[in-house]
């Protein structure tokens, strides 16, 4: 059996397991560094308990971003993967045995920093969030395909910063579109905390 | 023969051939929108010919990359690996082929924005250059420790935007000698030309 098609069987044995538990889940995807930790943060605190929310972090190395979701009061398991470059099927049902979300549980996946190898991983979610930062440029939808094409929600990030960067807010929504005409845009500053009512009435269904 | 063995077989061919033009190849590497082509573009116009210079672009999709280079009157190639994540020997080699670079010439390679994978794949390089931005956080090296690890020179790009983000210099410097002691530190702006200089007398063979 091929490697991807033995991944999408146990993918959607999570998706099944997680729909049993009313759970709503999410693979949280972006490069490095586009703020995925930072939005978990504010979220977490934002939804003040609406809802039970679980986290489970990837990254090559270090408990670093798992410890900062702790650190909200949050429960977080984090999964190292050494020299791999994303989550796949395996991890996130190893990661669902140790974390034992609750019913109706937000389980939200902050995937490995990469966007190439992620978005060709089903791990089971209900949906797929990609975060680009306005300071990586606008042609990103463009040259990396597969993970714009996988988005449900596309979060333009760091929007604080446009001032001090040549970004054409307008001109990244059009490549976006290009290659996933549907996709939802929601501009965001994660520090800031602009634009984060939108994306938490998105997480608990209101939109 | 193991995959990794048989690139690197031909990555030692590829140097070979690359030692026996007397050139100078650098893999340049770092995650998506870092500065990697920025910096190609402001380096070809400041060593103003005082070496040949030749590029290798790689990226998922389109011909961006290769364009801008070209815009600057630089020889450059454009792989496209589809739904790959890093460049790898036989690509390298093939791009030699069609760039035919002359003697004594720069050949610098621009790697698919990838902060995971292009550091497990020797092309033929005589150097490695890694690109990291302070709008990234300062913990990258030591959750991507492999790409950090590999590297010759760490650029440190975007200085212009300390005034904006929460980076410390000092810290990132540690992060990044903790997993590589002895690498080389450069502080630039790839926009602004601040510290260019150093990089290209670095490329010179000057320093
Ligand atoms: N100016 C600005 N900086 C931000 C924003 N969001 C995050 N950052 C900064 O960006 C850096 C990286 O943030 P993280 O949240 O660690 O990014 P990440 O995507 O989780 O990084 P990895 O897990 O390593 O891939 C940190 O220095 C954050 O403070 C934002 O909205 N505006
Ligand atoms: N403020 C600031 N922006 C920069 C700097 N260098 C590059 N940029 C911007 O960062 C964005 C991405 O730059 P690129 O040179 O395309 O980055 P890249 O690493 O080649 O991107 P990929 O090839 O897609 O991985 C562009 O909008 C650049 O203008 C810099 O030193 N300062
Ligand atoms: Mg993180
Ligand atoms: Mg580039
Ligand atoms: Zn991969
Ligand atoms: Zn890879």
């Amino acid at each position: 059996v091929p490697v991807l098609a033995k991944n999408d069987e146990l993918a959607a044995r999570n998706r099944e397991r997680l729909r049993e538990l009313n759970a709503f889940a999410v693979n949280l995807m972006s490069s490095p560094g586009s703020g995925k930790t930072t939005l978990l943060e504010r979220t977490i605190r934002a939804l003040d308990g609406a809802r039970p929310v679980c986290v489970v972090e990837g990254d090559q190395e270090t408990p670093l971003d798992a410890q900062r979701i702790r650190a909200t009061g949050c429960r977080a398991v984090q999964i190292n993967t050494g020299a791999g470059c994303h989550l796949d099927a395996v991890m996130f049902a190893d990661a669902l045995d140790r974390l034992r979300p609750p019913a109706d549980a937000l389980v939200l996946t902050e995937n490995v920093g990469n966007l190439v190898c992620p978005a060709l991983f089903d791990l089971g979610e209900q949906a797929r969030v990609v975060i680009a930062s306005v300071t990586e440029g606008v042609d990103k939808p463009l040259k990396y395909p597969h993970m714009f094409q996988s988005a449900d929600v596309l979060i333009l990030n760091k929007i604080d910063l446009l001032p001090y960067v040549d970004f054409d807010v307008e001109q990244f929504a059009e490549h976006a579109r290009r290659v996933n005409p549907r996709v939802r845009i929601m501009h965001l500053s994660a520090t800031r905390g602009d634009g984060l009512g939108a994306w938490t009435d998105w997480l608990l269904g209101r939109t």
